[in-house]
């Protein structure tokens, strides 16, 4: 399709800071209608990523510390990917959402399947 | 595309029956590492959809009521129905996902915005 990561990207996107709880974290999805909440240091680098599913995985396992419920080896999209690829990530790992970073891993959006699947209207 | 809602829909879905707890529901999606659970009825007819978002919902807002956070009002899609058209309903109620029901409301499957995103590689 000639068309790029950085042409559907959402770019206002929510992240949360290293040492937040997992309730603020539930609290910040909630308000903003969210289930993907990228996880960024001081520098505003990727360091994680905490989704809706990993919050309900915190019910399930009684634990009450995010850190243990977060994902560390994040899957990430540059912005200059054709969405094909990034729709080939997605599916080979059954993840719904990639954060977008720049060549100093700074966290400059998220390119969703829900992103990718409105497309199909153009087709 | 003629694509329809049946060629991509899952058949193999998680449903939960009337009466169960938020933390069953967190473990059953810990589990299958599913987002959408169908709530039905003895009868297997929809009654309403909790997601790991609903779930995340309930720590935000402290309940332990499962009725009291789930979807009552649940957005479905007709197996015969155009793969447009549900990418449509889901892009314009922001939700990534539509339970499949029969003529009988019985739920027979689910489509979801990440099925349609893989499609992309074919066109
Ligand atoms: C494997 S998926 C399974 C459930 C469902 N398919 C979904 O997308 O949430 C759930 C896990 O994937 C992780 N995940 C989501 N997006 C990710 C990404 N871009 N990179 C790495 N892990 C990711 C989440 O942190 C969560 O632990
Ligand atoms: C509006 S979405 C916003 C967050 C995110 N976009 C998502 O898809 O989860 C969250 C709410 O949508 C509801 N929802 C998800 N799929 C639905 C469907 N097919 N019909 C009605 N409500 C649905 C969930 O129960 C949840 O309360």
């Amino acid at each position: 399709s000639h068309t790029y990561v950085s042409d559907i990207m959402i770019e206002d996107i929510a992240t949360i800071k290293e040492g937040i709880s997992i309730d603020e974290a539930a609290r910040v999805m909630f308000e903003k209608e969210i289930t993907h909440l990228p996880l960024v240091s001081s520098d505003s680098k990727l360091v994680g990523l905490v989704t809706s599913w990993d919050i309900s995985k915190s019910i399930a396992l009684k634990s009450d510390n995010l850190d243990e419920i977060m994902t560390k080896n994040v899957v990430t999209a540059r912005p200059d990917e054709p969405i094909e690829k990034a729709a080939e990530k997605m599916e080979s790992k059954d993840i719904s959402a990639l954060p977008v970073v720049d060549e100093n891993k700074r966290v400059i959006g998220l390119v969703t399947s829900e992103d990718i699947s409105r497309l199909i209207e153009e087709f």
